[in-house]
């Protein structure tokens, strides 16, 4: 563990909570793309199977434990609780072409083929593209709230960290794992559109909202 | 030790 990876995991549930309590408190979760929150229950849910095989500490255990039940009370507000807030006619992302492309990569390219490391390996690249259908959703509509910056920021921040960790790693523990790195930086690379606007609008006060 | 970070890291 280092500070990068702390402060990154930090990050990440900083993002999950946010978007929880966003939802929660205007009990509505307009903007809010499901099919993101859904491709990242699965992300959870397919990654963190190793909890029923091998246990590393109790910040592991419970920090995996906290992503995926906040993943699964996610996509509950939007499906369900707050459904008739969902705005599913610009949640229009095919995810099928996100899912399946996915799936036959992490067949060929994988560190073992077996079935939980196949599925790791599914989980990291899923991830890579899940916050697709949310970017994509900005774009159809042309805005966001503040707060869905905020989330989308500490998403970002937390993928930036885990590069520095594994700058980090690969120096001071000669480790690194080139599928979690090219995944993590084509997942990085997503984001550097959304944090120059949030760089020129949301921090200067203005709402994040696209030429039309 | 190149391997798989999938025990350790989140």
């Amino acid at each position: 563990m280092n500070i990068f990876r702390l402060t990154g995991d930090l990050s990440h549930l900083a993002a999950i909570i946010i978007l929880l309590l966003k939802i929660w408190k205007t009990r509505s979760c307009a903007g809010i793309s499901g099919k993101s929150q859904i491709l990242f229950a699965i992300v959870f849910t397919t990654r963190y199977l190793d909890l029923l095989s091998s246990f590393i500490s109790l910040y592991n255990t419970s920090m995996k434990v906290i992503y995926i039940g906040c993943a699964y009370a996610t996509v509950y507000l939007i499906y369900m609780k707050f459904r008739a807030t969902y705005d599913g006619n610009h949640d229009s992302f095919r995810v099928e072409f996100l899912v399946v492309p996915v799936g036959g990569l992490a067949v060929l390219i994988n560190h073992d083929f077996s079935f939980l490391e196949i599925l790791w390996t599914f989980s990291i690249y899923l991830e890579s593209v899940a916050i697709l259908p949310q970017l994509f959703m900005i774009s159809k509509t042309g805005e966001a709230e503040t707060i869905t910056t905020h989330y989308l920021f500490c998403l970002g921040l937390y993928r930036a960290l885990y590069i520095v960790n594994w700058i980090w790693r690969y120096y001071f523990e000669a480790f690194f794992d080139l599928i979690a790195i090219v995944a993590g930086v084509v997942q990085t690379i997503l984001y550097c559109d959304f944090f120059y606007l949030y760089v020129t609008k949301v921090l200067k006060g203005k709402k994040l909202s696209l030429p039309a | 030790a190149v391997g798989r970070t999938r025990h350790d890291e989140l």
